[in-house]
C-alpha cells in the first residue's frame, strides 16, 4: 500500500458517500445516470469474485464489500425507492451501454493475464470501468446544468483513477516485478474521459460560476 | 514463491 493508493481509495470512497448523501438527502437522483450506477455495480461485482476466495487484508475485504454494498444500493433506490426513482432523468439517459459490454467482454477474451474465469471477469471489470462513466458524462451534457453533488461525483470519481496512476508508476519504479499494463493503459483511458469534464468543472470552480458543460 | 498475480489492488 502506497500513499497514492490510498488516496485514490479514499477519493472514491468520498465519491460514493458524495453520491449517498445527495440521494439520501434531496431524495432526488436528477443528474445521475442510473445506466453507469448499472455498470459500476457490474464492475465490482466481476472484480471482486476473489473476495472469498483471497484474503489481502482486512482492508481490502472491508473496502471490496463497500463498493459492492454501495453501488448495489445505489441501483436499488434509483430503480424501485417510491420517492428517488421519480426524479431518475430517464429520458436523458439512454446511453446504450450494451455496446460497452459488449466490447469489454470481447477485449477481455482476447486480452487478458490469464485465461481463467476470474482473470477473463477481472480484466472485463477493468475494460468495463474505463468507460463506464460515458452514460453518465453524455447524461449530465444533455441536463445541461449541473447540480453541486453530481459535479462533486463525477469529479472525485474521475481524481481516484488519477491517484491510481501514480501509484502504478510508483509500484513500477519501486517493485521491480511489477507489470499491470491492462490496469495502467486502462486507467489512462478512464482518466482522459474526464479530461473535459475536468477543464469545465475548473473553469466553472475558477469563475465560481455554474457547472456549464456545452451541449 | 506465492502467486503474485493475486490483484491486490481495488
Amino acid at each position: 500500500m502506497n500513499i497514492f493508493r490510498l488516496a485514490g481509495d479514499m477519493t472514491h470512497l468520498i465519491s460514493v458517500l458524495v453520491l449517498l448523501l445527495k440521494i439520501y438527502a434531496t431524495k432526488s437522483c436528477s443528474g445521475i445516470s442510473l445506466k453507469t450506477q448499472e455498470l459500476y455495480a457490474i464492475v465490482f461485482v466481476t472484480r471482486y469474485l476473489d473476495l472469498f476466495t483471497d484474503f489481502i487484508s482486512l482492508y481490502n475485504t472491508v473496502m471490496k464489500l463497500v463498493f459492492i454494498g454501495s453501488s448495489l444500493a445505489i441501483v436499488w433506490c434509483m430503480r424501485y425507492h417510491r420517492v428517488v426513482r421519480r426524479s431518475y432523468d430517464r429520458e436523458l439517459d439512454t446511453f446504450r451501454y450494451w455496446i460497452l459490454l459488449g466490447v469489454s467482454f470481447i477485449l477481455a477474451l482476447v486480452l487478458h493475464e490469464k485465461f481463467t474465469l476470474q482473470e477473463v471477469f477481472w480484466a472485463f471489470s477493468i475494460y468495463l470501468e474505463a468507460v463506464a462513466i460515458l452514460p453518465q458524462l453524455v447524461l449530465l451534457q444533455r441536463s445541461g446544468n449541473v447540480d453541486n453533488l453530481a459535479g462533486q461525483y463525477v469529479f472525485f470519481l474521475g481524481a481516484y483513477r488519477a491517484f491510481y496512476i501514480l501509484n502504478w508508476i510508483y509500484r513500477y519504479l519501486t517493485e521491480q516485478r511489477f507489470t499491470r499494463w491492462i490496469s495502467c493503459v486502462s486507467g489512462l483511458v478512464q482518466t482522459a474521459l474526464y479530461a473535459d469534464f475536468f477543464y469545465y468543472y475548473f473553469i466553472s470552480w475558477k469563475n465560481n460560476a455554474k457547472l456549464q458543460l456545452p451541449a | 514463491i506465492e502467486e503474485c498475480n493475486v490483484h491486490d489492488e481495488l
